[in-house]
């Protein structure tokens, strides 16, 4: 899940 | 202000907001078509889409409430849905066409050269022409796109995910609230009650038709990925290995 979950974590732009 | 108390028409205009900028393949495929360079196209670009497509999901209002566990699950099981729909909406003033970017515009025959792909591409012609027939507005649009992502699939969940009755209540009233949103958008059209409900009929019947052919289309690619004839990304790895 690492790349999606890192995805959905990240504050959007 | 809280989702909860947005009116249909505040709420259609947020899904609005959150819709994903057009995008660019960038580059040209070069003809004659290969089997492996349409390939590497089509999942370059869906790639790319799926970056814009989680922007896009934590932008619907009240997706980001729900718990991490939900959000990745309803992403990973409705990605090629939601990816197919936005195809179509794209497709839908391009009768014989599929426009997957505006830079990359196929018709069926060029899909000749994927084994297997033919098939999907005619059944995405096929919903995108019940599309046209109906005349699917932008609104209704946005709203089937948003049903998608929180109608996904929940009867497959996890144990600890039927434990989480709180992202359980919470997705459903969100499914409620975009529901409503989109028999507001109907209503607006000044059809007949009857023809109101059945075109809300014949609008959600075609959600069953793109998860048919979004299911095809997650074979197709497995099998593609498990023959090396196209390399995926990380990204795209995941959602393919965990949406299937």
């Amino acid at each position: 899940h690492t790349k999606l979950l890192q995805l959905l974590t990240t504050k959007s732009e | 202000v809280h989702h909860s108390s947005l009116t249909p028409e505040q709420l259609i205009s947020c899904i609005m907001h959150a819709e994903p900028p057009e995008i660019y393949l960038m580059e040209d495929l070069k003809r004659p078509f290969t089997e492996a360079r349409m390939m590497m196209s089509l999942t370059k670009l869906a790639n790319k889409e799926l970056f814009f497509m989680i922007s896009w999901a934590k932008k619907i209002p009240g997706f980001v409430e729900l718990s991490l566990t939900y959000q990745m699950h309803q992403l990973e099981s409705c990605w090629l849905d939601v990816l197919m729909l936005g195809l179509m909406w794209r497709s839908i003033d391009h009768p014989g066409k599929l426009i997957f970017s505006a830079d990359l515009k196929l018709n069926r025959e060029e899909g000749n050269c994927v084994k297997g792909i033919v098939i999907i591409f005619d059944k995405l012609l096929a919903a995108t022409t019940r599309f046209r027939e109906l005349n699917l507005q932008r609104e209704e649009y946005v709203c089937l796109k948003a049903m998608i992502l929180l109608n996904s699939n929940i009867c497959s969940t996890s144990p600890e995910m039927a434990e989480d009755l709180e992202s359980r209540g919470k997705l459903q009233l969100l499914l409620d609230s975009v529901t409503d949103a989109l028999v507001w958008a109907i209503s607006k059209q000044g059809l007949s009650f009857q023809l109101q409900s059945a075109r809300l009929a014949h609008l959600l019947m075609l959600l069953s038709d793109i998860r048919h052919v979004s299911g095809k289309g997650m074979k197709h690619l497995s099998d593609m990925k498990n023959n090396n004839i196209v390399q995926v990304s990380d990204l795209l790895l995941e959602m393919l290995t965990n949406g299937s």
